[in-house]
């Protein structure tokens, strides 16, 4: 279904969901969730804004039924540790290639779905100041590096 | 007839505040 206009802030955390459907389920499970209530709170009055939510409260509510037996998905305390886990690992991957001098599109895309992924963690709650920081840093360091690449400069 | 779609676009809005807070278990 296209996505509204109003809603294409969520675009990148229903993106990470479609690309985590089968690798994991649960990171799409919430990028989904994040992006349910970030779009309420867009634009939930629009009959297209409205109709793709409730589309989307469709998805969610099959996705729960179909991963009933997953802790992550029935208990939201398992599924924080999960996608902090998850959205660390990317991180951390990311940061050693950087380190290492190794810049590609893949670690790019790592620092920034890291960044998503820290998003998506709000919906457990108020983020952690360390986490803020990592999504700033994240978010920052795949712009940048990004922009190096794509002019042939060698990011520092 | 504005009135009655601006009624029917808050009870859907509801609908599906209920449906995510029941989907979190929150009720």
């Amino acid at each position: 279904m296209a996505l509204p206009a109003q809603l294409r802030p969520i675009q990148h955390h229903l993106r990470t969901a479609q690309e985590h459907e089968n690798r994991d389920p649960v990171v799409s499970y919430y990028c989904r969730l994040y992006a349910m209530q970030t779009g309420m709170k867009l634009d939930s009055k629009t009959p297209e804004c409205r109709k793709f939510l409730v589309n989307l409260m469709d998805q969610l509510e099959s996705m729960k039924k179909e991963l009933s037996d997953n802790e992550s998905i029935t208990q939201e305390v398992v599924g924080n540790a999960h996608i902090e886990n998850y959205a660390l690992k990317l991180f951390l991957y990311a940061d050693n290639e950087d380190r290492a001098g190794r810049f590609h599109k893949n670690m790019i895309k790592s620092f920034y779905s890291s960044s998503l992924l820290m998003d998506v963690l709000s919906v457990f709650g108020e983020l952690s100041e360390e986490n803020v920081q990592h999504r700033k840093y994240a978010r920052w360091k795949a712009t940048y590096i990004h922009n190096c690449l794509k002019n042939g400069e060698s990011p520092q | 007839t504005s009135s009655l779609a601006s009624s029917v676009a808050s009870a859907e809005q509801d609908d599906l505040s209920q449906r995510l807070s029941r989907l979190r278990g929150q009720v």
